[in-house]
């Protein structure tokens, strides 16, 4: 799966996220990608993101709206919203993968509970950030 | 006074181990990655708004054999490829999905074209691809989509009757999505 999340300079915020499924799929499954709220949501004055992992506890879990709720109506931080879900609800039932997010501030954050997730980003001061390991 | 503008992307979360990673396999993902996520972020400063520029990154890791999605794409059970998309606009929250598609390219762009130019949210299957082309764009055989190392991901599978999920002979094959 590829994602991307953004903030442009009217303050807008977008998600998108594409994929392939997984391999040997059978009877039409379709993950968490095209799926609104569970793999890509994006609310403006809120936060937008994009996941990738297990897509059916991604499903479950609606993780994208969970951590714009959590933003929204608990007036969580960024990354406390995303590293609540992720690290938690669904680390518990065994739902590997991770996630990006962008806040209206432009502050983005990566959240992941796997060994790595290829990510990148350039944040709002043009640094460019590419990284590949949950270590780094 | 520019506003301020950024952009994050990924290209799949999972077991990704350095050890088996090659030197070159290395440079390979993080050039596609820093090429995507810089093709965005020249929307942005252009001023395009941020659906165009997520759009156009994730079109990048599309055309990229690396990740799973466009030409990258694993193979399903009967050794189709078989994709998914969606994006939001968080300006009025609009939405454009896709699902089950098998002849598009771009399967991200056919997403924002449903978000632009349908009533509906989300379309499937063959009745996406009928929009697709009624839309512009062009039918891409399988072929294109077709990677030797899908392939022999798929047949390890079919072998222990095993999903993505859990098999492994690349070092990143345990990678989600």
């Amino acid at each position: 799966t590829v994602g991307s999340v953004a903030l442009d300079q009217s303050g807008n915020l977008a998600a998108a996220t594409s994929t392939g499924g997984v391999t040997n799929k059978k009877y039409g499954r379709v993950g968490d990608s095209a799926v609104i709220g569970a793999g890509t949501f994006a609310e403006n004055n809120n936060v937008a993101i994009s996941t990738t992992g297990m897509g059916e506890a991604f499903i479950r879990h609606t993780v994208a709206s969970d951590v714009a709720a959590r933003m929204r109506y608990l007036n969580e931080e960024i990354n406390v919203a995303c590293d609540s879900v992720i690290h938690g609800e669904l680390k518990n039932i065994g739902g590997e993968g991770g996630l990006i997010a962008i806040n209206d501030k432009g502050e983005i954050h990566f959240s992941m509970n796997s060994l790595g997730m290829y990510r990148a980003s350039i944040d709002l001061d043009g640094n460019v950030s590419v990284k590949i390991y949950a270590d780094e | 006074m520019t506003k301020p503008f950024a952009i994050a992307i990924h290209g799949g979360a999972g077991t990704i181990l350095s050890s088996q990673m090659t030197e070159t396999h290395h440079q390979q993902i993080v050039s596609a990655l820093e090429t995507a996520v810089c093709a965005g972020y020249q929307v942005l400063k252009q001023g395009g708004d941020a659906l165009e520029a997520v759009v156009v990154a994730v079109t990048h890791l599309e055309n990229s054999p690396h990740f799973n999605a466009g030409c990258g794409s694993v193979l399903t059970h009967k050794e189709m490829v078989e994709m998914d998309a969606s994006v939001m606009f968080g300006d009025q929250k609009q939405v454009g999905a896709i699902a089950g598609v098998r002849h598009i390219k771009n399967p991200i762009t056919l997403a924002r074209d449903v978000l632009k130019h349908s009533q509906h949210v989300f379309l499937v299957g063959d009745g996406a691809e009928e929009f697709a082309f009624e839309q512009g764009h062009t039918y891409t055989e399988q072929d294109y989509f077709f990677t030797d190392r899908r392939y022999e991901q798929l047949q390890s599978m079919k072998e222990k009757g095993l999903f993505a999920l859990s098999e492994s002979s690349y070092p990143d094959d345990k990678k989600f999505g």
